[in-house]
């Protein structure tokens, strides 16, 4: 069977799925000021759990939104006005859905396939842990 | 309570990778 260290260079889900993999990634994106976008897709994921009969729930959403999507961040920049509309909506109308995030979600992680992880493949810090 | 950015944080915490 494929080593876990193999199977990051196999997809970006890979790498993120273990821990070493996902704490490595997240030294190189710090170093690249752009360490957001990968907090941002675990906020995600971990909001998706989360139970939408507490009320922790619709805070964690408003926080979400504040630090990612409402200011000018490397997450806002990277999302479709429409998917920041859709998402300020729903937190406005107190709207709460476990998938709400989802799309957002989708396309932070298309940019980092296309970017970070094939730059993270190729970086120092990659190579040096190989 | 917790603030918001505690519960953003243990949220972020929750779905990071456990130990292999």
């Amino acid at each position: 069977p494929d080593s876990p260290l193999a199977r990051w260079t196999k997809s970006l889900h890979f790498l993120l799925g273990d821990q070493d993999g996902a704490h490595l990634f997240r030294t190189f994106l710090e170093r690249e000021k752009c360490v957001d976008t990968l907090d941002f897709w675990f906020a995600c994921n971990g909001f998706r759990q989360m139970d939408l009969n507490d009320t922790k729930t619709l805070r964690v959403a408003k926080a979400i939104f504040k630090r990612y999507i409402e200011n000018n961040s490397i997450v806002a920049k990277q999302l479709k006005p429409a998917t920041k509309t859709y998402i300020r909506d729903s937190i406005k109308k107190q709207q709460i859905d476990s998938a709400m995030f989802d799309q957002a979600q989708t396309e932070i992680q298309s940019t980092m396939e296309e970017n970070a992880y094939q730059m993270f493949l190729t970086s120092d810090i990659y190579l040096e842990y190989v | 309570m917790d603030s918001e950015d505690d519960l953003l944080q243990k949220c972020i915490t929750s779905a990071m990778p456990k130990q292999r």
